[in-house]
């Protein structure tokens, strides 16, 4: 539970920059904002929802900045070629919300 | 499989 998270510090920093660009409102990004973004990425659409599923951990339709690293790591990873899993491994799971 | 019923907070369902 004490494990790292994947997402590296300087990974987080890029993907916050991105959060941040996306205008988030109370800290949150709803779905209309990172839907364009992800569909940007050319994945097929049921693995971008797939995707979803997996990043927004409370289930609200909204990814705050944690929830949207989650969703940037698994895109950019899908892009190198690695499968997305079906559900999110636990060195995955942002340690603020173990 | 998506869990079934309800509103999606899916938007790509």
């Amino acid at each position: 539970a004490d494990a790292p998270w994947v997402v590296k510090p300087e990974e987080k920093m890029k993907f916050d920059a991105i959060f941040e660009s996306l205008g988030p409102v109370g800290g949150m990004l709803s779905g209309d904002k990172v839907k364009p973004v992800l569909l940007n990425s050319k994945l097929p659409v049921d693995i971008l929802g797939r995707v979803w599923e997996l990043s927004d951990l409370d289930r609200d339709g909204m990814l705050d900045r944690d929830e949207f690293s989650v969703a940037m790591f698994l895109v950019y990873r899908a892009l190198e070629g690695e499968s997305v899993p079906m559900s999110l491994p636990p060195p995955l799971v942002p340690p603020s919300k173990r | 499989q998506y869990p079934a019923g309800g509103s999606s907070t899916n938007p790509f369902l």
